[in-house]
């Protein structure tokens, strides 16, 4: 297999964000926010995340979690918060 | 269900098809939206009646990327469609992506399959953890003529709206003829029985010479689901393994274990399978091949794991069988692998199909 690059990761991290952020109430107000308080919110989306689906749950983005995360599905979004 | 919210106040509701995909044929599109709300109204007191003129309590609408409700498509792919929990206005409507490819079949997005999970939520349920169930929220494509809404949904829907009230029919085999064309969802052996699986029932095959009997599942089984999809006997621990979705049930004779049932999951199946379609142990290898669409896995009894983390080609490991596989078993040290009415006799050691029979051959008609 190929070596995974830096901007695989990259890649990956930008499409976990836009996931997370979608499915999973992820909040950003379009500023990069800083790195340690971004990190520790999104690891913990990773980790409800991984907890629905019942993958291991690390925090982080594995392949298990990639791999899930580039499955087709239903967009539902909390209707009480569009309420 | 969600969160505060008990569902409908009634239980006749309308629903209006405001627009439609030019993938599909009107009439292909109506076919599946009715058929995805009678997967709920089959086992609830629900009603839904189609209306044309005026706003329905469920709006059904194709829109691609923006579309006027602040959650806008994302183009192919991603997310599939989305639905709005029981509630006046939006609540309960159904909006699907324009930019999927739509379909009757297994190309592309099958419509039926996603609209009936889009209508769970429009009738007040949320997204299910249990990979067999209809409302988890990843796409899996199975045959619509086979799909059966699963307990764990039943259970969701019933909890707000009730069972569906139906005069009580006692529940008796219908008797068909073992000599009709038959499709078995699983066989297997059992203590130098043969099992054939369809349904609600099964055909028992003792011996060469007697006549099959036919029984309900429940009979022998209570703690068994109907409409099983795969099923082994593996003889060193006397033991069979049931298969429905993502769960497999552990028989014991005449009785299933007490642990029963446990997840694919623990056998090393990777999260995106969610159900087996067939399996057979093989005595002459010791190993296990479960088949899932058109690839198989090859499980070591022995070590209780999976041979390699990635499946291989059915028409590649096993030339001749086709390319699907809906039920196998071992009988006589031969495989033999069904794919709708037709039975493929299969010599693992010259890895080449011996006999074409047909499904029911072991049936004595």
């Amino acid at each position: 297999f190929p070596a995974e690059t830096p901007q695989d990761s990259e890649e990956n991290a930008k499409f976990a964000e836009e996931y997370l952020k979608n499915y999973y109430n992820l909040k950003t107000d379009g500023v990069r926010q800083g790195r340690k308080k971004s990190g520790s919110q999104i690891s913990e989306k990773i980790r409800q995340m991984q907890d629905f689906f019942g993958l291991e749950v690390t925090g982080r983005l594995d392949s298990d979690t990639m791999e899930m995360m580039h499955q087709p599905r239903c967009g539902f979004v909390d209707v009480g918060e569009y309420n | 269900i969600f969160p505060g919210n008990s569902g409908w106040k009634k239980s006749e509701l309308t629903y209006r098809i405001v627009n439609y995909t030019p993938d599909m044929a009107a009439a292909e599109v109506d076919a599946a939206i009715q058929r995805a709300f009678q997967v709920w109204s089959d086992v609830t007191p629900l009603t839904f009646t189609r209306i044309y003129n005026s706003v329905a309590d469920i709006e059904i609408s194709f829109a691609a990327q923006v579309h006027n409700d602040f959650y806008p498509f994302d183009g192919p792919h991603g997310t599939l469609a989305h639905a709005f929990a029981p509630n006046n206005g939006i609540g309960g409507d159904a909006h699907f992506d324009e930019d999927e490819t739509w379909t009757s079949g297994s190309r592309g997005y099958n419509l039926f399959l996603v609209a009936a999970h889009e209508f769970g939520h429009s009738l007040g349920l949320f997204h299910s953890s249990d990979p067999s169930a209809l409302m988890y929220p990843t796409y899996h494509f199975i045959e619509p003529s086979e799909f059966h809404l699963p307990d764990d949904d039943v259970r969701g829907i019933q909890s707000l709206y009730g069972a569906r009230e139906v005069p009580v029919v006692p529940e008796q085999p219908s008797n068909p003829s073992s000599c009709q064309p038959i499709t078995f969802d699983a066989v297997t052996t059992l203590r130098g029985e043969i099992l054939f699986f369809t349904n609600k029932t099964f055909w028992r095959q003792i011996s060469q010479e007697s006549q099959a009997e036919h029984h309900l599942i429940k009979t022998f089984w209570d703690a068994l689901p109907n409409h099983i999809q795969a099923a082994y006997e593996y003889q060193d621990k006397d033991q069979v393994l049931v298969f429905k979705g993502a769960k497999y049930w552990v028989i014991n004779g005449y009785e299933v274990t007490k642990d029963s049932p446990k997840s694919i999951y623990d056998l090393g199946f990777p999260r995106t399978v969610r159900r087996v379609d067939a399996a057979v142990h093989d005595e002459n290898t010791g190993k296990t091949y479960f088949f899932v669409g058109d690839k198989f896995w090859s499980f070591d009894e022995k070590k209780q794991a999976m041979d390699s983390v990635t499946p291989k080609k059915i028409i590649d490991g096993l030339p001749g069988v086709g390319s699907k596989v809906h039920a196998a078993f071992q009988k006589n040290g031969l495989l033999y692998f069904f794919d709708g009415h037709r039975q493929y006799e299969f010599n693992a050691a010259k890895k080449r199909v011996t006999r074409v029979l047909k499904s029911n051959s072991w049936l004595k008609c």
